[in-house]
C-alpha cells in the first residue's frame, strides 16, 4: 500500500502527529524504520484508529479536520491503552 | 464510554479529596468552588459522597504543576495536554494533576476549571475517555456549555453508573434522558416532600440545611432566609449528615462523612476537620445520621441508625453504658433519624419530609409534623 502522500515521512505535521499518536494511542517509537519500508502502513492504521475515536472521517490521512482536532487542547490521559 | 483496564473503582462510597496547592490563575476560594461543582457533578448520580481533607493523604490529591513534576508524564507547557489523572487505587491513584501553563478561568476564555476538573475527576473515579462527541469524558477540550447550565450526558451516567450504580436516596430519580434532569437552584422549602439533612440552633436562630443550602430563622424575622452554605463559612462541606450546638461552648458542631467542624458565628474554628472517633466513636461508625444537645443537661445525644450515644459535653466524653437502642429511650421514634431540634422542651426527630414532636418527660410522641413546618408552610 503505497503511501500516497498522506504521511509520507516530509509530512509537514508528521513529527507532531507522531508524537500526538505515541502519546494518547500508543503508537510504537521506531517510525523511523518503518516509513523507509515500503509497504508498511502501521501509522496510516493508527491515524485511522484515531480518526474512529474521535469522531472523525476515516482517511488515514491527516487531512486538515483530523489536524484541527489533533491541534485542539485535551486532557493528557491516553485515549488508547497503556 | 469505556473504564480503565480492568474497571477499577473506589471500594467504598464516602471518598476524600485534597486541593495540596492553586494555581495563581484564580483566587483560593474559586478554586475550591469549583472543585467541589465538579465533584458534585459525580456525586449527583451515585451513590458516592466526598469530603474535603486540609491535611494528609486523601484519596482524591488535586494538585497544579508544569513540567516534569514526578509521575514520568511531563505536561507540554500551553496549550495540548491540560490535565490528567490516574484511576482509582492507593497512593497516587486517583490523584488528578492540572498543567499550570494553562491559564485557568471560570468562564468561556482561557481554560475553564470547572469543565476539566470535573472531567479528570471522572478519571479519578474510573471512566477512561469517551468516543462520544457529547460526553463530558470526550478526550478534546471544548467550552461548550456554561458551567451552571453544565449536564452530564447520558454516556457519562451510563459509564460511571456502571461502576457505582446510580444515586440511591429513594426521593432522587435517576433521569433516563439525555441528561440529568435540571437540578432547581435552590430546594422549594414548602415542597411537601422536603427533608432535610441536618437542622441546628445558632445563638438563639434556626438553621435548616438541605443539600448546599441552609434556612436561617431567626426570632425578629419569622420568613425564613436561604443562604448558600458556603455563603457563610466558604471551607465547609455541603450535603451535611448532622449538626448541633453546644450552647455552653458558643458553637454548632458541623458533621460529614467521619469528620466535624466547630463553628462559632461565621469563622470555622482551627484544628478542624477533626474525626468524629475522637469523640469516643467505635470505628465501625462511619457517619452519624443526627445529633441534638440537651441545654440544660449539657449532654448531647447522637442517632446513628438505630442506636445513640450520649456525649457529656462538660467532660468531653462519651457516657458509659452506650450505645443504647432508640426505640428503647424514644418509644415511637422510627430508626435512621434525618437530623434532631430541642426547642420548647420538646424534641423534634425528622425523618424525611415528616417530623415528630418528643415530650422527653412523658417519654411519647405528642404530635407529628410536616418537616418544613419551621419554614412558615
Amino acid at each position: 500500500y503505497p503511501l500516497h502522500g498522506a504521511v509520507s515521512k516530509d509530512h509537514p505535521s508528521m513529527e507532531f502527529a507522531q508524537q500526538y499518536l505515541e502519546k494518547y494511542y500508543n503508537f510504537e517509537k521506531n517510525v523511523e524504520q518503518v516509513f523507509r519500508r515500503k509497504n508498511s502502513s502501521p501509522v496510516v492504521k493508527k491515524i485511522q484508529e484515531m480518526q474512529k475515536f474521535l469522531g472523525l472521517e476515516m482517511t488515514g490521512k491527516l487531512d486538515s479536520s483530523t489536524m484541527d482536532v489533533m491541534l485542539k487542547p485535551r486532557c493528557g490521559v491516553p485515549d488508547v491503552g497503556g | 464510554f469505556t473504564t480503565f483496564p480492568g474497571s477499577p473503582k473506589w471500594r467504598k462510597n464516602h471518598l476524600t479529596y485534597r486541593i495540596v496547592d492553586y494555581t495563581p490563575d484564580l483566587p483560593k476560594e474559586s478554586v475550591d468552588s469549583a472543585i467541589e461543582k465538579a465533584l458534585k457533578v459525580w456525586e449527583e448520580v451515585t451513590p458516592l459522597t466526598f469530603s474535603r481533607l486540609s491535611e494528609g493523604e486523601a484519596d482524591i490529591m488535586i494538585s497544579f504543576a508544569v513540567g516534569e513534576h514526578g509521575d514520568f508524564y511531563p505536561f507540554d507547557g500551553p496549550g495540548q495536554s491540560l490535565a490528567h489523572a490516574y484511576p482509582p487505587g492507593p497512593g497516587f491513584y486517583g490523584d488528578a494533576h492540572f498543567d499550570d501553563d494553562e491559564k485557568w478561568t471560570l468562564g468561556p476564555s482561557g481554560t475553564n476549571l470547572f469543565l476539566v476538573a470535573a472531567h479528570e475527576l471522572g478519571h479519578s473515579l474510573g471512566l477512561f475517555h469517551s468516543s462520544n462527541k457529547g460526553a463530558l469524558m470526550y478526550p478534546v477540550y471544548r467550552f461548550s456549555t456554561n458551567p451552571t447550565q453544565f449536564r452530564l450526558s447520558q454516556d457519562d451516567i451510563d459509564g460511571i453508573q456502571s461502576l457505582y450504580g446510580p444515586r440511591p436516596s429513594p426521593d432522587t430519580i435517576v433521569v433516563p434522558l439525555s441528561s440529568v434532569a435540571p437540578r432547581p437552584e435552590t430546594p422549594a422549602k414548602c415542597d411537601p416532600a422536603l427533608s432535610f439533612d441536618a437542622v441546628s440552633t445558632l445563638r438563639g436562630e434556626l438553621l435548616l440545611f438541605k443539600d448546599r443550602y441552609f434556612w436561617r430563622r431567626s426570632r425578629w424575622n419569622s420568613e425564613p432566609e436561604v443562604h448558600l452554605i458556603s455563603a457563610f463559612w466558604p471551607s465547609l462541606p455541603s450535603y451535611l449528615d448532622a449538626a448541633y450546638e453546644a450552647h455552653s461552648k458558643d458553637s454548632v458542631f458541623i458533621f460529614k462523612g467521619s469528620q466535624f467542624w466547630a463553628v462559632r458565628g461565621n469563622e470555622v474554628q482551627a484544628g478542624y476537620p477533626k474525626s468524629i472517633h475522637s469523640l469516643g466513636f467505635p470505628p465501625s461508625v462511619r457517619k452519624i445520621d443526627a445529633a441534638v444537645s440537651d441545654k440544660q443537661k449539657k449532654k448531647t445525644y447522637f442517632f446513628v441508625e438505630d442506636k445513640y450515644w450520649r456525649f457529656n459535653e462538660k467532660r468531653n466524653l462519651m457516657d458509659k453504658g452506650f450505645p443504647r437502642l432508640i426505640k428503647d429511650d424514644f418509644p415511637g421514634v422510627k430508626s435512621q433519624v434525618d437530623a434532631v431540634l430541642q426547642a420548647f422542651g420538646f424534641f423534634y426527630f425528622f425523618h424525611g419530609s415528616s417530623q415528630f414532636e418528643f415530650d422527653p418527660n412523658a417519654r411519647t410522641v405528642t404530635h407529628t409534623l410536616k418537616s418544613n413546618s419551621w419554614l412558615m408552610c
